[in-house]
């Protein structure tokens, strides 16, 4: 399967409700610098359940539009990510909502424990915790320059 | 335990050469992955070694900027071989590669997106995103704090540039 | 202690939201040190504050790789402004900044080469090092290991196709 | 002044002796992938004093050419730098030198102590213990993230 949308709500540098996509097989996301390109894979990696230390803040409400500036747009903000299966062809939206300091998660609309959630994200391939497919700005070089048990403890997370 | 290790260490070390050799586009690269305590492999360390085309064998620290950014993504794809995720996030990978290695990456990437799985990069390459299938372009807007906001541009709709590029001769 | 810390910290805090502006080639653009506690700076911490063109004031972590490396850039020359070494090597600043930032961040060095310091760049971009007096192009020859062999090429006995660059406008 | 010249011999993958420049007001280094041009950073750096671990070597003689792969191809290296003062325009060649796990220093050919040789390095207002004139690959953005203790120290360090 792929991902055909991303839906952000007042996420990062993204004000009120915005529909990007749809993402093809090969898609490039280009813009100047400061324009919001990490933050449009921070809204990807927030909406797969990465954690905030790796989103670039402090507390889940940095995320809100405005915070950093002591000016937050809403007191909520959400991503959805419109996932399409490669054989029945299926949709299903996995939505992830941030209010106060905690975050709400949805498929398809329904709400759903953070544990549903995750094995739901496991059945599809995506598997946050061991992060092989996500890889963020300036982190490249680092993943050949593990030393041998760091690489270790990647094999015994993937396995 | 010892299990789930060695088939998870045995199918990535199996895949990596031949996916570094198809990234480097060179069949004289190399890449293995030798675990430290062949017995006991998860007891110990795991080591890698690549060896960059029309060199010889060093060790990984003597490498160069570039040459890491390259057997890193060669890791990353060999695992992903084992644990396939439907998709990548990469953000700016590209930016210690020369316009050679952009090339032969973003080649690889593109092969691999019509039949493994999708790709979405980030880049200020025109080199790099040049290849893909949809440019997603992001523009901010003056506001109180940035304002961000989207473009997405079909490129499918165009002839491709690449569509007669022969592979290239290492 | 307290008189050489000061007049060390009082130069480089003056000079730095000017060089920042000229790096940014945008009046609106701020840069500023700050110690934690004034009385007795060198006790505490020094704040460093960015504040890119067009945005508002917001914590030093918020802001963008690209936006990173031209804050740094403008701590960078404004300490040399205190101590003023003969020339910089600068081994690929460039990896982060757009094509916009490449071009300002060029400028910057080409128009303080003239008059301020010796500027030696390792770049793999156009964008940048068209701009250099003279080009050291480095390559590699096979052997048991990598030979690097040098050519050397003055650029100014060609004309500068930036000679009449219009000073950017902010 | 100014950097005329950098005169390398068996330096990293610079094999024999190779004079490299001139340098000009705004030069630069290009060249593709692993092909020598950090090397030749580290060169500079090595002949004005940088420490071993900051040349990417754990030992001096790791930066003999071939020594990464067992054969050293001599069991001596040295860098020279040509310093063309602006004024008097007189020039003056610093030289280091490996050999066996100790380096030695030469100005215009005599040999002089290390102390001897960073003094006068001081004297054109090179100070490597400062480095706020090196910068290596993929630290830029280090510099701007330093936090508020680091910086201070970075000012009592210059001052
Ligand atoms: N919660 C937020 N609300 C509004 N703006 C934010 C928020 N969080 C971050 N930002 C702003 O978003 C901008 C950074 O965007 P981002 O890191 O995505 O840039 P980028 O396009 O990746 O740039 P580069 O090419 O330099 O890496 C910063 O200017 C930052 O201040
Ligand atoms: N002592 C040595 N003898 C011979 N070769 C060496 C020695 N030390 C390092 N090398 C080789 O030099 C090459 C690296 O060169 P360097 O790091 O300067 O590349 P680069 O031109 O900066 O590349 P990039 O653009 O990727 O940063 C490596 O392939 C490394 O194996
Ligand atoms: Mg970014
Ligand atoms: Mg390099």
């Amino acid at each position: 399967g792929h991902l055909k949308y991303i839906e952000v709500d007042n996420f990062k540098s993204y004000r009120g409700k915005q529909k990007i996509g749809p993402f093809k097989k090969f898609s490039a996301i280009i813009g100047p610098n400061g324009s919001g390109k990490s933050n449009l894979m921070d809204a990807i990696s927030f909406v797969l359940g990465e954690k905030t230390s790796n989103l670039r803040v402090k507390r889940l409400s940095d995320l809100i539009h405005g915070a950093p500036i002591g000016q937050p747009a809403a007191s909520r903000a959400s991503v959805s990510a419109i996932y399409t299966d490669a054989e029945t062809k299926k949709e299903t939206v996995f939505t992830r909502i941030i209010s106060g300091s905690s975050s709400d998660h949805k498929i398809n609309g329904k709400g759903v424990s953070s544990q549903d959630y995750n094995a739901e994200l496991e059945k599809i391939g995506v598997l946050v915790k061991s992060k092989n497919f996500l890889v963020f700005q300036g982190t490249v070089e680092s993943i050949a320059m593990k030393n041998a048990k760091e690489r270790t403890a990647m094999f015994e997370e993937i396995s | 335990r010892y299990d789930r290790f060695m088939h998870c260490f045995d199918h990535v070390s199996n895949r990596i050469d031949e996916i570094y050799k198809a990234l480097a586009r060179n069949q004289s690269a190399q890449a293995f992955l030798g675990p430290e305590n062949p017995e006991e492999p998860y007891l110990d360390g795991v080591n890698y070694n690549c060896v960059a085309p029309g060199k010889r064998f060093r060790p990984m620290d003597n490498l160069s900027g570039g040459e890491k950014t390259v057997a890193a993504l060669a890791l990353l794809f060999a695992i992903h071989s084992y644990q396939p995720a439907p998709f990548f996030v990469l953000d700016e990978i590209d930016a210690a590669l020369d316009n050679t290695n952009i090339g032969k990456v973003a080649a690889y990437i593109r092969e691999q997106a019509e039949i493994n799985f999708q790709c979405i990069v980030i880049s200020l390459k025109e080199e790099f995103y040049n290849r893909s299938d949809a440019l997603i372009g992001i523009y901010p807007e003056q506001g109180d704090c940035i304002i961000s906001n989207v473009l997405t541009l079909d490129l499918t709709e165009y002839t491709d540039p690449y569509v007669h590029e022969e592979e290239d001769s290492p």
